[in-house]
């Protein structure tokens, strides 16, 4: 069996979806 | 009988352009029912999922952040033109859930439901020590304010008789020891002049009425105290301008300009 050398898996930086941008400010 | 695909939701981007135009839908209905209180704008949409609907359209489901403007819900000045309440002024936070029907385009409002919540305490004398906070608008200086603006508005007003709508903000300031107050009016609807007024609550409300809005301080010395108002009528096409003077003889009516017709009141901004 030829075993594949296991590749380090560096998850691709997730884009937070939400929450979005603050427009002004938060309180 | 298996039911039938399951209804699954998909999950785009808060930022998305099409999440915004749902969300700025949202705030727009916000803005045109409520009655009373400031107009409100959009600062930051928390969640967003979007439900396929049969037979056709989607139904954005939102969660909101909005934020206060210093515009009344009955001001007619466009939202852009509305500047967001500062947090020194003591901000107040709207969170809302929004059900949007997306069909051929165009977005409706299914489901609004928001709370409105002012800045901690805390927050706001962080950012600054000395700045007034807001006050309960059934304490007695902030009644007794706004009952002596509106006296001093209508005594200024030539012959029309305003009442109080609503009280819609008030703080107590602690140097130098004043109220300032910030209501809502509708008038001059009333078959009362301002000069025969002996017991408001007996005016009647006519049919054509007109709403306005005032910012007042009271402001406590010996012996007495002075009052500072200055109020606006909202005309259907906007508020318009006209400014009395204080020290003219009130019972003397000013009159309208020429180009303005004498059945149009136009009352604005009036530093009483």
């Amino acid at each position: 069996t030829v075993v594949q050398p296991g590749i380090a898996v560096v998850p691709d930086p997730v884009l937070r979806p939400c929450p979005g941008r603050i427009r002004y400010f938060k309180v | 009988v298996p039911l039938g695909p399951a209804l699954a939701y998909r999950q785009p981007n808060c930022d998305d352009p099409e999440t915004e135009q749902a969300a700025l839908a949202a705030v727009d209905y916000i803005n045109s029912h409520m009655l009373q209180g400031y107009k409100h704008t959009l600062n930051q949409i928390d969640k967003v999922k979007v439900w396929p609907r049969r037979p056709m359209g989607e139904v954005f489901e939102l969660e909101i952040d909005t934020l206060e403007t210093t515009c009344h819900v009955l001001d007619p000045t466009p939202l852009a033109n509305c500047s967001v309440r500062q947090l020194v002024e003591h901000a107040v936070e709207g969170d809302c859930d929004f059900r949007v029907l997306k069909q051929d385009g165009q977005f409706s409002v299914l489901f609004a439901k928001c709370d409105s919540s002012p800045d901690s305490a805390e927050d706001v004398r962080r950012l600054c020590p000395g700045c007034p906070l807001l006050a309960p608008l059934n304490d007695t200086k902030v009644v007794h304010a706004v009952d002596v603006a509106l006296t001093a508005f209508n005594a200024q007003s030539n012959g029309s008789y305003f009442r109080l709508l609503e009280v819609s903000r008030a703080q107590l300031v602690p140097l130098p020891p004043s109220t300032y107050v910030e209501f809502a009016f509708a008038g001059p609807a009333t078959d009362c002049a301002a000069k025969d007024v002996t017991d408001p609550a007996k005016c009647n409300l006519l049919a054509e009425k007109q709403y306005g809005f005032c910012k007042a301080t009271l402001t406590e010395k010996i012996g007495g105290e002075d009052v500072a108002v200055t109020c606006t009528v909202f005309q259907t096409q906007g508020p318009d301008v006209v400014t009395v003077d204080p020290g003219a003889d009130p019972a003397v009516p000013v009159p309208s300009p020429p180009d303005v017709p004498v059945a149009s009141l136009v009352v604005g901004p009036m530093v009483v």
